[in-house]
């Protein structure tokens, strides 16, 4: 059987938070040391891929591999129910389950609720994606990102992100005008999490859709700091994670001049 | 004018 006891239910309502815009359904494979998670939007320029490793767990015992499908507004109604210190329990047979039970335990252990949530049948392309040596990592405030992102937004549909040297400059244009944001590499690191770090081989000039990157941030509560990791002609790669034991990873594929 | 690109042309399929 699978079985798998999370302390703070809050980390996977803020899990589920982060992707359930992105990913209608999703196949969360379970296997004897993780949780895995992949997923594409329907329009197919992003994916999401989410880990969440065994040891994130409180208890967790995965006899066999299983996948399950999940409808995510499905489980995120039975999240709503949860309060962030509510334990967890995701409970689901060994072979071809077509439900998976959560239970919900209050921390003082008054209460308990138990939910059913029906799976789905999905039908996806699982994708391979490949190591990839990027020209540009940049490491960021999460809440930085997502000021940058939101405020963006209101001058144009898509944002150029350009890496010289030690800025990152994120770009916007349309009818109202132009918008640039430089972040300069930071000279002394007073609190990491306020840093930026531009850790540059090449240069990097790339347009990517704000819409999905606004997506991307639902994830900002996970994680204090993100990675943006960027190379010519490849995904963006948009990387929170989740305490030293998983991530969630966002890739986006750019847009290209005509 | 810039096109959309496709997120699965970059990965194989498993």
């Amino acid at each position: 059987m699978f079985e798998a006891k999370l302390q703070q239910g809050g980390l996977l309502k803020k899990i589920l938070e982060s992707v359930k815009d992105l990913v209608v359904d999703g196949l969360w494979d379970c296997d004897g040391a993780a949780i895995t998670l992949q997923g594409m939007d329907s329009s197919h320029v992003a994916l999401v891929e989410m880990l969440l490793r065994a040891e994130a767990f409180e208890h967790y015992r995965c006899d066999r591999n299983v996948t399950l499908g999940m409808n995510h507004n499905h489980l995120s109604k039975i999240l709503k129910c949860a309060n962030n210190d509510d334990i967890v329990i995701l409970k689901a047979a060994d072979q071809n389950p077509d439900s998976c039970s959560l239970i919900l335990e209050s921390k003082n252990g008054e209460k308990t609720s138990d939910f059913v949530v029906s799976l789905v049948r999905i039908d996806t392309d699982q994708l391979g994606i490949p190591e990839t040596e990027y020209s540009a990592h940049v490491k960021m405030s999460s809440g930085e990102f997502q000021r940058i992102c939101r405020d963006l937004s209101q001058f144009g549909d898509a944002v150029q992100i350009t890496c010289s040297k030690q800025d990152v400059k994120f770009s916007s244009s349309g009818e109202t005008g132009k918008a640039n944001i430089t972040l300069t590499h930071s000279a002394t690191v007073d609190k990491e999490e306020e840093s930026v770090t531009v850790d540059l081989k090449e240069p990097v000039d790339l347009t990517f859709a704000l819409r999905f990157l606004n997506l991307f941030t639902k994830a900002t509560p996970i994680s204090d700091t993100v990675t943006l990791s960027l190379s010519q002609e490849a995904p963006l790669v948009v990387e929170y994670k989740i305490g030293d034991s998983g991530h969630i990873r966002y890739f986006l594929a750019p847009k290209i001049q005509e | 004018f810039r096109q959309q690109q496709d997120i699965r042309s970059f990965f194989t399929r498993k």
